[in-house]
């Protein structure tokens, strides 16, 4: 519960017309980032948990959850370090959805299974060159592994297996012009 | 050599010789429309004098007429039978992907803008700018913080005779979640992902406000110009905009802004991936 409250209470304060429009002062907005940071950080505990029991991992450290904090510069330590990774997509709505999903990974082949053990549609698109060349990323993610989440449940999750395989397939999608 | 095109069975985006989107076609109707970046010079005024003051974090005073950012757009594209996307470059500092998702029935346009140049003492407001051929007669909507449209009539107020001395600003709204235009045939409207100033300064056109850095206070309190960096250099912004063009008809069912009422809900509350690679000690059997 204080966990929730964190966040909770930084969002009362967000709710200044400062903090909605953009109007504070610099060194206000920065401080508004950091306790925002706090408060997701806090909650990230309850998610972990929950999701750990959830998918009856062991909370050793080892299976964790995490969610990617930098997917707005198309960067993730997890997913572009990573041979084989869980995807687990939480739908907030009331109603299924079907979003697509972007990883950042580095290029190569991947296969992404649903729960069933099915294949699911994927491509490797990379990642634009303006956004690889910001200065302050630091991410060896050159591509995003795209594919769509099915019919996600309400209030619910799904998850998926993306690993990547060893060589290139030839007969890629994939066309450059 | 060929004009670009990227799309899926419902939309498809076309693209002209100099890599701008130039057109759109729905089921099979093509209908032009262009999208730009552009940008306004931040006014710079004397603070004692109300009607002179300069643009800043309160207000938005661009001073004198946008600017196009370039004439000739680089392109990449990638299709494949999960998403189809243009990539373009506008210039150093402004670049965006056009992309179009299998079986979606809207454009999604992921800009990234920054750090905004002020090597020439001048700050700059960046917007993204659509212009079809609705003849929209002056009006356009905008949300109310995600709720009900209001319906928006340029250089008019509804309880007042408005002399506007402020022809582009004195048109701005707020945009939190959509803006929209509409003739009796034809409906545009850009769902954005953050709050935006936004207007149809023209018949038939639709802009947002992107990212803005200014050498200014507006004197309205803040103390400060809106000039922020990170890492020395001027602040990057990347956002997206999704855009829906169809009919207007009411009667087709469901009409256009129902759709565009259930994309708001996926794309400003959208699944939350969680990501576990458990030091690559998962196997296919643990999953």
């Amino acid at each position: 519960e204080a966990h929730l409250t964190a966040l909770r209470d930084v969002m009362g304060v967000m709710q200044h017309h400062d903090a909605i429009t953009g109007t504070e002062k610099q060194h206000v907005a920065d401080d508004y980032a950091r306790m925002l940071y706090e408060g997701f950080e806090a909650c990230s505990a309850n998610i972990r948990s929950v999701l750990n029991q959830l998918s009856g991992y062991r909370e050793d450290g080892k299976f964790d959850w995490s969610y990617c904090k930098q997917a707005n510069i198309s960067a993730c330590a997890t997913t572009e370090n990573a041979d084989n990774t869980v995807v687990l997509l939480y739908n907030p709505l009331g109603y299924g959805s079907n979003d697509y999903v972007r990883l950042p990974v580095k290029d190569g082949q991947y296969s992404v299974l649903n729960d069933r053990g099915q294949t699911v549609p994927s491509t490797l698109v990379p990642i634009p060159s303006s956004v690889i060349d910001l200065p302050f990323r630091e991410s060896e993610a050159t591509h995003e592994l795209v594919f769509q989440g099915e019919q996600v449940p309400p209030v619910g999750y799904k998850t998926y297996y993306v690993s990547k395989e060893e060589s290139r397939d030839s007969s890629s999608t994939e066309m450059r012009q | 050599e060929d004009n670009v095109s990227i799309g899926n069975e419902h939309v498809s985006v076309n693209f002209d010789e100099n890599g701008f989107m130039s057109s759109i076609t729905v089921h099979g109707e093509t209908h032009s429309l262009k999208q730009n970046f552009l940008y306004y010079d931040g006014a710079l005024g004397n603070n004692e004098e109300f009607r002179n003051r300069s643009s800043g974090a309160y207000i938005f005073r661009p001073n004198g007429t946008e600017k196009a950012v370039t004439d000739v757009v680089e392109i990449q594209v990638v299709k494949s039978d999960v998403v189809q996307e243009v990539h373009q470059i506008f210039n150093e500092w402004i670049s965006q992907v056009i992309r179009v998702y299998a079986g979606q029935e809207h454009v999604e346009l992921e800009w990234l803008v920054g750090p905004i140049p002020i090597d020439d003492g001048v700050g700059k407001e960046i917007i993204s700018r659509f212009e079809s051929d609705i003849k929209s007669d002056g009006a356009f909507w905008t949300d109310s913080n995600g709720r009900e449209m209001l319906r928006r009539v340029r250089n008019y107020r509804e309880t007042w005779n408005l002399d506007l001395v402020e022809p582009v600003s004195g048109n701005y709204y707020p945009v939190t979640a959509k803006i929209a235009i509409e003739d009796d045939q034809s409906r545009l409207a850009v769902l954005n992902d953050r709050a935006q100033g936004g207007s149809s300064l023209v018949d038939g056109q639709l802009e947002l406000m992107v990212h803005r850095r200014l050498l200014r206070d507006d004197a309205f309190g803040v103390g400060e110009a809106l000039n922020e960096t990170q890492y020395g250099a001027g602040l990057v912004a990347r956002g997206k905009h999704w855009l829906f063009f169809g009919s207007s008809q009411k009667d087709v069912s469901p009409t256009l802004q129902a759709k565009e009422r259930f994309l708001q809900n996926k794309v400003l509350l959208p699944s939350w991936p969680f990501v576990n690679s458990a030091d690559n000690l998962l196997t296919l059997d643990d999953f």
